[in-house]
């Protein structure tokens, strides 16, 4: 599938769509004259996508998306969608891991640290818990594994990987991350494959912690 | 059930989340 | 695929899993003896599944399965998994709707008016507002349709129709869902479905909105 993307820039949900297009070579264009804020709420952006959210994507036969995982899903490939119906399923899994599970413990993390939300030390210490607790299991899954599920990349890696990268750059320092050598490893192999960083760029992992200050 | 039910991982806060990223994402684009 | 579900009774995340078996004819089978709060807190349960969540399902062949969704999809058939990559793709995007739109508005709603969870005016008012918008989004998108995807029940239905159950059953009584005529008509027939029936029993549609009391 071909088509037009509406987002705003840096969008980690619109990276999954981006990426997944850089595998397969569907042809993916963002268009340059979308403003966020505006665009978005016009009556013509709103007669295709009524819930105004980005990233949205009009395919060049006319079918409409507005959900990443699934705009993700129709520019991939059979490769990045999973051969058989259990690797389908487990593809699934870690994509809604990523979207239940790892982005509300990384975002109330992140998002007080950076001044984008108020601070609650109650909520940050729980996200942080949460975020240990979902390396690790990330971590012993991939003792064994180069990637999350069968034996080359899918939609599961570019989820979790797209979903992860607020942490790594913000603050998975050094000390932190250091118990999880197996996804330190593996989330270094995403970050340089040539595909997705045609899209994300250099990517430079935390040095130091981000922390809230007031 | 009660127990149940209050142990679902739900994001209950995510509008707050929602909103904070829209607004900052519009000023940035803005 | 056929196996055990792991999950406490009355669990709308099973029942996705559970309707979809009865349309592919898995042999899914809850077990009995779970209890949950102990079993899902044993090292036996936390070595198949670390985050000790249910439902989980264990294959007959010795898949393991953490996520909903997943399982759902795993013990599904071609038709309800969408038989053309398009059609796979509106799935997952009602989906993932279900999942991180819609779930989070109800139970924002609904939790506090059952005891769940504290009180609070500005999230109840913004969850009223998003559960509105998004009833209406469906609403729109079943004007011209039977089925969310396609022409025929799949995943999609299943999902976003157990996600609305305790919308329906505690706060959408008959003044507040009048404006939305077509998804009621879906919902009444996703849940006279036999398929449906079988799992979720009679499903009383609310009278009275239920609201939060002191």
């Amino acid at each position: 599938a071909s088509g037009t993307l509406y987002t705003y820039p840096e969008n980690f949900r619109a990276f999954k769509v981006l990426i997944a297009a850089q595998y397969s070579g569907a042809q993916v264009k963002v268009d340059p004259n979308f403003q966020f804020g505006v665009t978005n709420k016009t009556d013509a952006f709103l007669a295709k996508f009524p819930l105004g959210k980005v990233p949205a994507f009009e395919g060049s036969n006319g079918e409409l998306i507005f959900d990443s995982n699934a705009i993700a899903y129709a520019v991939a490939n059979e490769q990045l969608r999973g051969k058989s119906t259990a690797d389908q399923a487990l593809i699934l899994q870690w994509i809604s891991f990523a979207e239940v599970e790892l982005l509300p413990a990384s975002c109330t993390w992140v998002f007080p640290c950076l001044g984008l939300m108020p601070f609650n030390k109650g909520s940050n210490d729980r996200a942080k818990e949460d975020v240990k607790k979902f390396l690790s299991l990330l971590n012993s899954h991939l003792l064994t594994r180069t990637y999350l599920v069968g034996e080359r990349i899918s939609l599961a890696d570019i989820s979790v990987a797209c979903t992860l990268l607020q942490l790594y750059q913000h603050v998975l320092e050094p000390s932190f991350r250091a118990p999880y050598q197996n996804l330190n490893r593996w989330f270094t192999t995403m970050i340089n494959q040539p595909q997705v960083k045609a899209v994300i760029g250099n990517f430079e992992l935390c040095s130091k912690m981000l922390t809230f200050d007031n | 059930m009660a127990l149940e039910l209050a142990s679902e991982t739900v994001w209950f806060e995510k509008w707050r989340y929602d909103d904070a990223e829209c607004k900052y994402h519009e000023q940035k684009n803005q």
